[in-house]
């Protein structure tokens, strides 16, 4: 299976 | 103070109609050069960024930067209340709770004004890299409406894979299995029509065709679509609104366990 990544992993926080 | 007035109301219209379902709320961030919203869904696996340029307006002004908290389904219904062809126009004192919405028929014979409530909207940024990406394909939005809609009846993710002979939707689910693959075709005269495929390195990943065919909501915007693909990276969902600026959805794709 996947699994769903969150799309604060690829984006940091400002 | 904050002022701007946009002749084709329908877009605003069409533009919340785009963004109610994926986030409930979110702050629109306005400044002298423009109004931006950033926004997250509530499971946090995709993030809509909007930029609309202050030039893009018939009129515009925003004395200090504000962040107005905006619950979008009671931004959606007050705006049902416009007329297609109307004037609509935003306006909002400093530090006001409110935002004032105003309508003008096309022939200037009836005008409304609604205040919406403002919230108060605790909003991360999150800071977007510019980016080259593997394959930037570009093809009309219906098209792109209609893939992911007919995917969706399917199964629940998509496979999409861009290599020199095109981009192929795969999925599969209960009732059996689904490929759709477009070639670069320029052919078409309206360039709205053409599906063209810039190509840096083959890549291909796995998305929830759920927010995908959410994201189509958009279509009514924009005649052409921007597909942006990076390896293990979210998939760029952009919509251009013509001379006034972008929607992009990102969305993080599912990785291999």
């Amino acid at each position: 299976g996947a699994t769903q990544a969150k799309i604060s992993a690829f984006f940091g926080n400002k | 103070m904050f002022e701007a007035r946009i002749t084709q109301g329908a877009v605003l219209k069409k533009l919340v109609e785009a963004l109610k379902e994926l986030v409930t709320e979110g702050n629109f961030d306005v400044s002298s050069t423009g109004l931006q919203l950033q926004a997250m869904d509530s499971s946090h696996v995709c993030l809509v960024s909007l930029a609309l340029r202050e030039d893009g307006f018939e009129h515009f002004r925003c004395d200090r930067n504000m962040a107005m908290g905006i619950h979008f389904q009671n931004l959606s219904k007050i705006l049902k209340c416009a007329g297609n062809e109307d004037t609509i126009t935003l306006k909002a004192e400093d530090n006001a709770d409110q935002l004032t919405l105003m309508f003008e028929s096309s022939n200037q014979d009836r005008i409304s004004d609604f205040d919406l409530k403002l919230m108060s909207i605790e909003s991360e940024h999150l800071g977007i890299p510019d980016q080259e990406y593997s394959a930037e394909i570009k093809m009309p939005s219906s098209e792109y409406q209609r893939i992911v809609r007919d995917l969706t009846s399917i199964g629940d993710t998509v496979l999409i894979s861009a290599t020199k002979e095109g981009i192929k939707f795969s999925t599969s689910g209960d009732v059996g299995t689904a490929n759709v693959t477009l070639r670069h075709n320029t052919t078409p005269e309206k360039p709205e029509e053409q599906t063209i495929i810039d190509l840096k390195e083959p890549v291909a990943l796995t998305f929830a065709l759920r927010y995908l065919n959410n994201f189509a909501k958009a279509t009514p915007l924009a005649p052409v679509v921007k597909l942006s693909l990076t390896k293990d990276l979210p998939i760029v969902v952009e919509y251009q609104i013509g001379e006034l600026g972008a929607v992009k959805f990102y969305l993080a794709p599912k990785i291999d366990d």
